[in-house]
């Protein structure tokens, strides 16, 4: 199937893309 | 250190209060499960800061929140 997106991966140093749900 | 957590916290913003949590936690989920912690660090990140707070300071519930993520993760895969 398609590629899931969900959940945003953190990673120690790099900016969470899960901010822009905030 | 739960009053320091605390008072950093409180003087963050809240993307600042989400990364430091996120930079908290991953080093802990990272021990439990190497392969899948940068999911499910994110995943736990949507929680409330104070789950989140709880957790850091829970060990027990740190794996109980992590075992769940790692359930979803897996059928979310399959």
């Amino acid at each position: 199937g398609s590629s899931i997106n969900w959940p945003p991966e953190f990673h120690p140093g790099v900016p969470w893309k899960g901010l822009q749900n905030i | 250190e739960k009053s320091l957590i605390a008072s950093t916290l409180a003087s963050a913003s809240p993307e600042e209060q989400k990364i430091m949590l996120g930079e908290w936690l991953f080093p802990l989920i990272q021990a439990m499960n190497p392969t899948l912690a940068s999911k499910i660090t994110g995943m736990l990140l949507e929680m409330d800061n104070s789950e989140l707070l709880h957790m850091l300071e829970s060990p027990e519930s740190l794996r109980s929140k992590v075992d769940e993520a790692v359930a979803v993760l897996q059928a979310c895969q399959a």
